[in-house]
């Protein structure tokens, strides 16, 4: 129990960092900020770590404070989306489902999401994402528009494959939505 | 592996069959205004991998069935307009439901996965139209990755911030139940 | 005490439905549905009325649904800024502060919202609005930009005056944001 | 009346003092980048007004001090880069904050209402520079309307959808606070 423990924690704890700087990654937002946040797990007890706690924190770029009663809002996504990638890691599963997680994040931060997903999203690691932000929407593969059929009081669906649009198609779906 | 594809009947606003098909594609995106039945979808997604009913803001397995008729008000609200198309539609509203979903082996193999809700308000899980057990259901999965204990993959409306700000010992047990 | 409660109760009760119809007003989307929701408070108990409840009931239009649990994110969103509005009308506080209110509202219902605002503020009722979305806060008087100065490890502010920018004018502000 | 400006000095992340007008503007927005301070802002209009410090996202007053430095972890983890750093912070952070808020009556006379936190950590409260009790403050706001036993008029981020769900008795103190 302890050695499974363990090698599920120390594997986490090794990747969260690095996941959490490609998020925070200032390549990315326009202010120079000198690297990436970072980020770091710590066992409460580590003699038997699965009776006590881990403590998880986040410093986002060009911060001081590490506990997570000090992030903003948005700030809180980001540290709670690169939890999230670091457990994947260790055990991936097929696909993830996300019902508007980038509700707090400004346009900079939706877009370090939206680079995140598309350098990560393969054959075995699906995103299925639900979003109001056409700037997350729109860098989709496919786009599933759900809609309520008044007449019949209930939810239709229709669906749209972006990659078959090119840069000028892709203007005039935006305008149907 | 991953999801091909889903099938709703007569699950929660989604009346009749509906069809969902992802294709190819390895990032997509379900869009559409408020109320529309986005969040309801991922019930759907949620619900057939044998996610708890509690957390499909539902209190009961009948609530996940499609209703078209007004809520019979505890209280006896029923006052309002529409009195008789409040009874006209108890009569017309499903008394079953179910989601299929079409999942995708890495080794090419497809597996039906196929959670249903009886008139009497069970849940029976099936796999490629096999009865099978929510134990057997879940190890099934579990082969594939897809704890639905931990429910690492699945991030719910509202939740995300909470996932940051959970306490030290609950996430020890999020890390106890993946290894 | 029972007169205060039913006092306070009944004005609010007599507000929240036509405030609610207001805000989903369908003059404002393009759906042509019949007429905006319906909203209203019940009293579980009538004769001891400040000992029991208050039931909350809210439809948006077209829907058929009446308790809380079965809205969605932004159907709930709407209700609550209903009730408040419908409070505010009994206690007329001079002011709101409201902080990202329109995370979980699509674009239709953030226009809503604004046109709500727009409609109400006064020089007895004045809005201070946190908003990530350029849609509601372009709408206002005026803003106040925070920015975080890298150097001095702090937040500052610039106020803008919104209504010194004609329409041309609020473009170019929009680029400098 | 309305809000004509705030002032504060040392709180949460405004270091040294931040003036901030609101002019005449009926409806003023405020923007910035996630972390930028929005939400402090608010957090200061909360606390001169008498709201408690758990409302605002801190634990004790000592925590909306402004605070340059590294924060001390409890377990000494201090071996990462900025050591040194960490110490001189120390010595150049504030031990007293606070925010000033110019409100106007509808009678056209100005208040001024400040709160200070103190270095011994207590908070104190003035009206016109004129010390008072928390009791005579909030029942001077309560004249004005601003009720902050029931914080009507405040919502906080992602609280929104939370007042439209609250329990029936929640409700029903609400109102009762209210009238
Ligand atoms: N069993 C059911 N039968 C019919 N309709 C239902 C049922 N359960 C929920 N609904 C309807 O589904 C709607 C909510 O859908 P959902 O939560 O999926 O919206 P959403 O698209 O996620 O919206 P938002 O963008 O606001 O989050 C409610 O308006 C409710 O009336
Ligand atoms: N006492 C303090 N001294 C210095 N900085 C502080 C203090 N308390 C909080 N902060 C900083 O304030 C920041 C959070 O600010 P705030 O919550 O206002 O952001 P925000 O603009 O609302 O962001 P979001 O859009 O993500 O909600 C944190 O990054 C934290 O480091
Ligand atoms: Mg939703
Ligand atoms: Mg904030």
């Amino acid at each position: 129990r302890y050695d499974l423990f363990m090698t599920a924690f120390n594997h986490i704890a090794a990747k969260i960092d690095p996941i959490y700087k490609e998020l925070t990654n200032p390549q990315f937002s326009t202010s120079m900020t000198l690297g990436g946040g970072s980020a770091y797990l710590t066992l409460e007890d580590e003699d038997e770590p699965y009776l006590s706690g881990i403590r998880y924190h986040a410093m986002p770029p060009m911060k001081r404070f590490k506990d997570m009663e000090f992030l903003s809002g948005g700030e809180k996504t980001i540290a709670a989306l690169s939890l999230l990638f670091a457990i994947h890691s260790f055990i991936p599963s097929p696909f993830f489902v996300l019902d508007e997680v980038d509700a707090a994040l400004d346009n900079g931060n939706v877009a370090k999401i939206a680079k995140y997903i598309l350098n990560h999203c393969s054959v075995d690691f699906q995103f299925i994402v639900i979003s109001l932000k056409n700037s997350l929407f729109e860098k989709s593969d496919s786009l599933v528009g759900i809609y309520r059929d008044k007449d019949d009081n209930c939810s239709k669906t229709i669906t749209l494959d972006l990659r078959t649009f090119d840069e000028a198609g892709m203007a005039n779906a935006g305008a149907g939505a | 592996g991953r999801l091909v594809g889903l099938e709703l009947h007569n699950f929660k606003s989604y009346k009749g069959t509906t069809s969902v098909g992802f294709g190819t594609a390895q990032f997509t995106s379900i869009i559409g205004p408020n109320g529309s039945g986005k969040s309801n979808m991922m019930d759907a997604i949620s619900f057939v991998l044998g996610v708890r009913t509690n957390q499909l803001r539902s209190s009961q397995l009948k609530d996940l069935i499609y209703r078209g008729s007004r809520i019979e008000e505890e209280q006896g609200q029923e006052a309002e307009q529409g009195e008789a198309e409040a009874e006209q539609g108890e009569e017309g509203d499903p008394d079953r439901a179910y989601v299929l979903a079409l999942y995708e082996k890495s080794n090419g193999e497809t597996l039906n996965l196929k959670r249903t809700i009886t008139a009497r308000g069970n849940s029976e899980y099936r796999v490629n139209n096999k009865k099978t057990t929510y134990n057997e259901f879940s190890s099934l999965l579990k082969e594939e990755n897809i704890l639905i204990k931990a429910k690492n993959f699945l991030v719910f409306q509202g939740d995300v911030e909470q996932i940051a700000s959970q306490s030290a010992s609950e996430l020890s047990k999020m890390i106890e139940t993946i290894s």
